[in-house]
């Protein structure tokens, strides 16, 4: 089996990754 | 009946095909809503965007697999769109839920954001496609694995003229937003991050060097930290 490790905190998302509120 | 590689990518395929919807060729009334909310509406930006990288991907598709393969790169690309608009929709409900905003003009305007997302739907796609020929060994399947090995990550960055480090961006919260990816695609994407990381964000030209200067000038105000090992 394969389990993705997720980096992200809860409190991230892709919005703040480009840089947008 | 046992399961043989091409069983299972044939599978997945399937399972790809099955799961977007024939009409989600075209943003739904979900996601046209979330359009509508911005302040200034993506929607005509994004449509001529595709356009443009439709127009883009099939030739380069054709150069890679063969001339005749064509209409195959556009099949790819209409699924690869459907995944993009789905993934887009579901990303969104999670940063509403998150950030409790409806507007999100900003991400939507963002072009790099847009093709960082395509070229990660177009990933999963050509990766679904191609787990047949890679693990085909080759048994009467000469052209498919070399197409295969052509069409590769990093080839779409090629294509859209991504960056890495903008590609890179998108990924786990591609994984998060579709959970019906395959274990096999989902340790693909995972592939790609380690090859990004490792090699190709290092590569000159790269915007990673420039993000890095810029954080290097604001923290140089601030009180210098320990270096960490």
């Amino acid at each position: 089996s394969h389990d993705y490790h997720f980096g992200l905190e809860e409190h991230e998302g892709i919005s703040e990754l480009f840089d947008c509120d | 009946p046992p399961q043989t590689p091409i069983r299972a990518a044939m599978n997945s395929i399937k399972l790809l095909r099955g799961d977007l919807p024939s009409s989600g060729d075209q943003p739904s009334s979900k996601l046209t809503t979330y359009f509508k909310n911005c302040t200034v509406d993506p929607s005509q930006g994004i449509q001529k965007r595709l356009e443009m990288l439709g127009q883009v991907f099939s030739p380069k598709f054709g150069e890679a697999v063969g001339p005749h393969c064509i209409a195959y790169g556009r099949e790819r690309f209409n699924l690869g769109v459907r995944l993009y608009y789905k993934v887009m929709e579901s990303m969104l409900e999670s940063e509403e839920k998150r950030l409790s905003v409806q507007n999100f003009s900003k991400l939507l305007n963002d072009s790099t954001f847009h093709t960082s997302l395509l070229a990660c739907a177009l990933e999963v796609v050509m990766a679904t496609y191609e787990e047949s020929s890679f693990k085909n060994g080759g048994g009467g399947h000469g052209e498919g694995e070399q197409a295969g090995r052509d069409l590769c990550f990093p080839w779409i960055l090629n294509v859209f003229d991504l960056s890495a480090f903008d590609f890179y961006k998108v990924i786990e919260s591609f994984i998060k937003a579709e959970p019906t990816l395959s274990k096999e695609i989902i340790k693909h994407l995972e592939t790609c991050e380690n090859l990004i990381m490792e090699k190709i964000a290092w590569r000159t030209g790269s915007p990673l060097f420039e993000l890095l200067k810029r954080e290097q000038e604001a923290g140089a105000t601030e009180q210098a930290e320990t270096p960490a090992s």
